[in-house]
């Protein structure tokens, strides 16, 4: 089904 | 101090019911701009980012940022306290340990207060650039919901597409495959029931069925839903709060092993 990607990946930490 | 009055209470009690089954524990942020929080699930897999702005509230007082951790069940258990006709007020003190939930009826004649323990929460702030999404479909938020709700039926994930001839959510399981294509239906008479779709390029995404489920628990904020899309990033699924806001969701996509 897929490899579920983590949502932190895409975003930056401020 | 902190004191925020909001005349149609329902909505606060509505916010809570379409975050709670994401994210247990979170730090609302209270500041000029608006009452605002954002979270991840357990996992890191989805995120949801809430604003409701400081002109939606009938008095908005907050004379420094503050940051108060809270239960999300635990202040949904105190707002279902709450009619849905209430006026409901969120007060707080500098230094305080509590946050204080005040109700009254809107004849006046009913007035409680329900003062919930705050908890320290250790979270990440994320950045979320604005993007340029590939496509942007807009929809009657109770038809995605449905939409979610009968391909989990079938299969775990989604895939949606999006060409000119609309969009295409799919899903394949033990018993089956299945496929709704939703078509542009703009003409409708109705604003509320129009489905849109602006397309810069296909896309083609999947996702996990029961992250979507989640979000649509924020149906009843609003009739529309905006899914944005672009190849290789998460989804963005958003429900506008009439007049004050959104709650938006980021679910991160799967993709080929």
């Amino acid at each position: 089904d897929g490899y579920q990607l983590n949502i932190d990946l895409f975003f930056t930490i401020t | 101090m902190l004191e925020l009055r909001l005349v149609q209470g329902s909505l606060l009690k509505k916010v809570l019911e379409a975050i709670r089954e994401l994210v247990n524990d979170a730090n609302f942020d209270c500041s000029a701009t608006g009452f605002s929080l954002q979270a991840m699930d357990s996992s890191h897999v989805a995120l949801v980012a809430l604003l409701l702005r400081s002109e939606g509230f009938e008095h908005y007082r907050c004379d420094r940022n503050i940051s108060m951790g809270m239960s999300l069940n635990n202040m949904a258990k105190m707002l279902r306290c709450a009619g849905n006709d209430d006026i409901i007020t969120v007060k707080g003190d500098d230094g305080s340990d509590t946050v204080t939930f005040m109700f009254e009826s809107p004849t006046q004649d009913k007035i409680s207060d329900f003062e919930m323990k705050l908890m320290d929460i250790d979270s990440e702030h994320l950045g979320i650039p604005e993007a340029e999404y590939h496509a942007i479909v807009r929809m009657p938020s109770a038809e995605f919901a449905r939409i979610c709700k009968d391909l989990s039926s079938i299969g775990d994930t989604v895939v949606i597409s999006v060409t000119k001839e609309g969009v295409k959510f799919s899903t394949k399981g033990d018993i089956g495959t299945a496929n709704i294509v939703c078509r542009q239906n703009s003409s409708v008479d109705k604003p509320e029931e129009a489905t849109t779709v602006e397309m810069n390029e296909p896309v083609s995404l999947t996702f996990a069925l029961r992250y979507m489920n989640s979000f649509t628990k924020a149906t009843p904020l609003s009739n529309q839903v905006t899914i944005s899309l672009s190849n290789e990033l998460p989804v963005v699924v958003e429900y506008k709060i009439a007049e004050m806001g959104y709650v938006r969701f980021y679910l991160a996509p799967k993709i080929e092993e």
